[in-house]
């Protein structure tokens, strides 16, 4: 494993802790986008059918862990936990899920290396992760007063994406595999659809003011 | 398999 890869997969942590600590001792949800915490909790369910049958290391069951779990239980604190479910912002989480699931049902059983129920998934699941984030970055245009922690969740999340890059191209250069095009090309479109969103984070951080994307 | 390389990744 990486520098890259290592400071990925911990951005990632940060990233879901920070939601936790935002939902859990804060009690809010708001400027949180309901659509893309299940899109992200069907990501996991589908991408680690495999978790008990391919062993890899004590370190990436744990992970897998810990997003299926937190996924999962973010899901059940927005749409079941009384006060947070309150600050939900329903009227404005508009996107439709199925916009998003069918295209890359589809995509990935047209597009993948090997036709089998484990594989397709897993594909499926790296299409769906590219996209996930739009219901999220809709809402956030949407909110007038995007407080710091949902601001800093999404940026982390950009952040682990593009360190997730500098990690493929660490590993192209140093271990003698082949290319993978449908990761690669998920990853790059998924790290992309952050660009906007980075732009305005930057100008914000720069000027100490707060964040606001332009409708 | 084809796609073990990537399957040590999240």
């Amino acid at each position: 494993m990486n520098i890259f890869r290592l400071a990925g997969d911990m951005t990632h942590l940060a990233s879901v802790l920070v939601l936790l600590l935002k939902i859990h001792t804060i009690k809010s949800c708001a400027g949180i986008s309901l659509k893309t915490q299940e899109l992200y909790a069907l990501v996991f369910a589908t991408r680690y059918l495999d978790i008990f049958t391919n062993y890899i290391s004590f370190y990436n069951t744990i992970m897998k862990l810990i997003f299926l779990g937190s996924s999962f239980s973010i899901v059940w604190y927005i749409k079941r936990h009384k006060i947070v479910h309150r600050s939900y912002d329903k009227d404005q989480d508009t996107f439709r899920h199925w916009f998003i699931v069918l295209p890359c049902l589809v995509l990935a059983l047209l597009i993948n290396e090997r036709f089998t129920f484990k594989e397709v998934m897993w594909t499926f699941s790296l299409y769906l992760e590219a996209v996930a984030i739009l219901p999220q970055l809709v809402l956030l245009q949407r909110t007038r007063n995007i407080d710091n922690l949902t601001g800093q969740y999404v940026f982390l999340l950009g952040a682990y994406r593009a360190l997730y890059i500098l990690n493929w191209i660490y590993r192209y250069f140093t271990e003698d595999h082949y290319i993978h095009w449908i990761t690669w090309i998920a990853g790059l479109v998924q790290t992309l659809l952050y660009a906007d969103f980075f732009y305005y984070y930057f100008q914000s951080w720069k000027n100490n003011a707060k964040l606001e994307l332009p409708a | 398999s084809s796609s073990s390389v990537t399957k040590d990744e999240l």
